[in-house]
């Protein structure tokens, strides 16, 4: 038996819209710790890994390890059903070919509920190795949303430079070339509002505009957005899901032929 | 030019 108790259904109407146009079907992998989801768009370019803790959740119940393979389109209709604060559960049985999805009002006056069919998914889970990155930058995740969309209007890349100094994001196309500079901030009043570098070894790669402007779908879940870069390796685009966990998405470089 | 990776350079299948 798998239950779980959410008291924001908005929280996963997010978590979806940042996901659905990477995906079209993913395999949410349900433990007692929580779900987890791993997944390559078609490309095999970029990759969604998100977890949430059991311990987010208002109930979490888990008998048996469970792998649910959701096509995602389905369920953003069945949570274009809900208010964003109407409290959700979602429930299987072991081995169910079916969720069943609930949604209450917070006076419990209106109740409904959703059979989803589940699938049966190829998995292809990758090894992630644990990597020290050179890179690491906190900003806020609206400025972040707002540098990739002003920026893809010029070209279809993004070079993104870390120095001591700060973070250099810069595009060219036709028309010509734009660049935005953030120095990190020496004053802020929320930290959330500030940008920080960690770095250890200046690093300068280079991402496509497209999948940057698909990963801020996720900007509505967290205030900030955290950078991982090092040298010829995957960016990590990381939101932390305030108390349920997180969103990180990877994307492979582009690179000098 | 600039060439598109992807992440089977970098992760492997587990």
């Amino acid at each position: 038996m798998f239950e779980a108790r959410l008291l924001k259904s908005g929280q996963l109407k997010k978590i979806l819209e940042a996901i659905k146009e990477l995906l079209k079907e993913a395999t949410f992998d349900c433990s007692d710790s929580g779900i987890q989801l791993q997944a390559m768009d078609d490309a095999h370019v970029s990759l969604v890994s998100m977890c949430l803790k059991s311990t987010g959740f208002d109930k979490f119940r888990c008998d048996r390890n469970l792998s649910m393979g959701i096509n995602l389109e389905s369920m953003v209709k069945i949570m274009k059903c809900c208010s964003n604060d109407d409290i959700m559960t979602i429930k299987a049985q072991d081995n169910a070919d079916t969720l069943t999805i609930m949604f209450e009002t917070k006076n419990q006056e209106k109740m409904s509920d959703y059979e989803m069919k589940l699938m049966n998914l190829d998995q292809e889970h990758l090894g992630i190795p644990e990597t020290n990155y050179s890179c690491i930058i906190k900003m806020p995740s609206s400025e972040f949303a707002r540098i990739c969309r002003d920026l893809s209007q010029f070209g279809d890349s993004l070079v993104i430079a870390c120095t001591k100094e700060g973070v250099k994001f810069s595009t060219s196309g036709d028309i010509g070339s734009a660049n935005v500079k953030l120095s990190q901030t020496s004053t802020f009043d929320k930290e959330e509002e500030g940008v920080t570098i960690e770095m250890t070894q200046a690093v300068c790669l280079t991402f496509a505009c497209r999948y940057l402007n698909l990963f801020c779908k996720a900007t509505p879940l967290s205030t900030q957005v955290i950078l991982s870069m090092s040298g010829d390796v995957p960016l990590v685009v990381e939101y932390q899901i305030e108390e349920l966990g997180c969103i990180r998405y990877y994307l492979a470089p582009k690179i000098e032929e | 030019n600039m060439t598109q990776r992807t992440l089977m350079s970098y992760f492997n299948k587990k």
